[in-house]
């Protein structure tokens, strides 16, 4: 899976993923990544959310909704609202993988319950940062 | 001022498997699709035009589960997927189950926008993807060695009976 979220500089958000699948997948599974509010979700009252990992569980659980309704009614930051969910709900009931988020303010999370995550993420710094493994992000100018 | 964040999966092959070039083109591809969407915000340009030119770029490199790095289902064929959406005004658009679209997320992007509906599935989101110009490319476009290998080894394991613990093969 591949995706990208964004917030610009008039504090509108965006969120976009695509074509997750797992090797010898059954013909016709669909997973998370097209699906609104699991795998991808947008509003600008709370955050974006790109997700890739074990598409039937982020499904089940609403992932992307689920973050943005912890911002919207539990009075989280995007860091717990996103801890809680990847760490907290997925985890332990198989639900390997991880989201990326941004919310209103600007705020990001590159959160995973796995060996790695393939992320980055740049501000208006200019500064393109990208990690693989659990490890800090790598500076790049 | 503006933020972007990408990602090109969950499950990252084996620290065994992995070599410095190869961890240095992960690396590679990761910043040309941050690149691409920063210019856009830099810009002054809109988070959904960031969204659209970072995952294309994602989508482009075989490196990655997306269009080009699309993975195989167990009848070897390639089924492609994407979403966007607009946190402006709610607008989403969503496509699964087809193969063509040289940039998946051109298709989801067509169907917010260009489309009464959120989510077009199999032969007639091909057919809108026709209409609404959207660039194709032949099968022989989506396949990788890497990918097609990763197919073979699963069906043998498979096979056997045994169980892989390979995450990016479980998550692409």
């Amino acid at each position: 899976t591949v995706g990208a979220v964004a917030r610009d500089r008039n504090g509108h958000l965006a969120a976009a993923t695509s074509t997750g699948g797992m090797t010898a997948k059954a013909p016709g599974r669909v997973g998370d990544s097209p699906v609104i509010g699991a795998g991808t979700w947008a509003d600008d009252e709370t955050c974006a959310v790109s997700g890739t990992g074990h598409g039937e569980i982020f499904i089940r659980y609403a992932a992307g909704h689920e973050i943005a309704s912890r911002l919207r009614y539990a009075g989280q930051n995007l860091q717990q609202a996103v801890h809680g969910v990847v760490v907290d709900v997925l985890a332990p009931v198989g639900g390997s993988g991880g989201v990326i988020a941004v919310d209103r303010s600007g705020a990001f999370s590159l959160t995973f319950n796995c060996s790695g995550m393939y992320r980055g993420v740049v501000t208006g710094d200019g500064v393109l940062r990208t990690a693989i493994y659990d490890e800090p992000l790598v500076d790049f100018r | 001022d503006f933020t972007l964040a990408v990602h090109g999966g969950a499950g990252t092959i084996l620290r065994t498997k992995m070599t410095p070039e190869r961890e240095a083109a992960y690396h590679a591809g990761l910043r040309r699709a941050l690149e691409a969407g920063r210019v856009v915000l830099a810009d002054g340009g809109t988070a959904i035009d960031a969204v659209t030119a970072a995952v294309m770029t994602l989508e482009d490199e075989p490196l990655f589960n997306a269009g080009r790095g699309a993975v195989y289902t167990s009848a070897g064929l390639q089924e492609m997927d994407a979403a966007i959406m607009d946190g402006r005004d709610r607008a989403a658009g969503a496509i699964a189950g087809i193969c063509g679209p040289r940039n998946p997320i051109l298709a989801a992007r067509a169907v917010m926008e260009k489309s009464d509906h959120v989510f077009l599935i199999g032969d007639n989101a091909l057919n809108f993807c026709r209409q609404n110009g959207i660039a194709f490319e032949d099968a022989s476009y989506f396949f990788t060695d890497q990918r097609w290998d990763a197919l073979q080894e699963t069906l043998a394991m498979r096979r056997s009976g045994g169980e892989d613990h390979d995450e990016s093969r479980k998550h692409g």
